[in-house]
């Protein structure tokens, strides 16, 4: 019975699960590595969903992606920030569910992964669950 | 009720909570920041935490704040990596509890971190708490 519940819970909270597109930093296949390095250091983010010129979920990227990118003997290539793309260092099969996914396969790619993108039947990014939005009804539950 | 049940559901699994400190990756206070930039690369971590040569917990430095930190006019000042130390760009006050701590206040603190650091009362480090870790259980209960 509580897996029932706690889907309830998680669910029916007043504040939504998905944090919608226009305000998930994104970055573009096509970018280079030193535009993705400034945009995720920035603002302190690990890590951000890429997406293509039409608005589809292409992977995501990481900054221990963009360092380990650029590594060379005897240290990193700084240089090659600014050749290289996102394309050439990113994680090319992100987690990600569709817009109808089950409760059950969004926390199941959490328990791994900080975050997740949803996704449209086209690829169309909609938006990402993180742990934190799970994190907070938890806390809510345990103070039940 | 739920409040009591998820608390000890929460606690009780077979698998331990706390990530011991022999198998947590660090760094110490002295070091230079090339020397935390390529240990959080080559692992995929986004952050460590920091200790000084007694153990204790000092910070906890992140990827965004090693390359924040050495931001300059035009770009990047990559050779103060060999020169600025950990100590320098680190967080000085981290989420912490004690050996001892009650689950909602590790649960609160892992709303907005990725991982809580667990000391004792003299502030020596022990281990991490991580979202994983509270994750797993929470995936787990979702399918009893
Ligand atoms: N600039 C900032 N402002 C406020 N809080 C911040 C923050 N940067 C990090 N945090 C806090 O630290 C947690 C871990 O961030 P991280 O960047 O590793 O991992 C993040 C990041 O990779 C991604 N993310 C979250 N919000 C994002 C957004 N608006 N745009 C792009 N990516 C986002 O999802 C992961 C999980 O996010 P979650 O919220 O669960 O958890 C976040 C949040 O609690
Ligand atoms: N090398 C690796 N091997 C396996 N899985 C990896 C991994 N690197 C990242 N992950 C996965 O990605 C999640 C986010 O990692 P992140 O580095 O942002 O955030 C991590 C990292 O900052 C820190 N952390 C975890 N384990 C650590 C360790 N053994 N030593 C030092 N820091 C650790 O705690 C945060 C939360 O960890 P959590 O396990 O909840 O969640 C981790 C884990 O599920």
């Amino acid at each position: 019975m509580i897996g029932k519940h706690i889907g309830k819970f998680l669910l029916d909270s007043g504040d939504p699960l998905v944090v919608a597109a226009d305000r998930v930093a994104t970055v573009r296949t096509e970018n280079n590595l030193l535009h993705a390095l400034t945009l995720l250091s920035s603002l302190g983010y690990s890590s951000v969903p890429v997406l293509d010129v039409e608005g589809r979920l292409k992977g995501q990227i990481t900054l221990a992606g963009i360092i380990s990118g650029i590594k060379a003997i005897p240290t990193y290539d700084w240089d090659s920030l600014q050749t290289k793309t996102v394309s050439e260092v990113m994680d090319s099969n992100p987690g990600r569910v569709h817009e109808n996914a089950e409760l059950e396969d969004v926390l199941h790619l959490l328990v791994n992964n900080n975050y997740v993108s949803v996704v449209d039947k086209k690829g169309i990014f909609l938006g990402i669950v993180t742990r934190k939005g799970i994190l907070r009804r938890v806390n809510r539950l345990a103070h039940e």
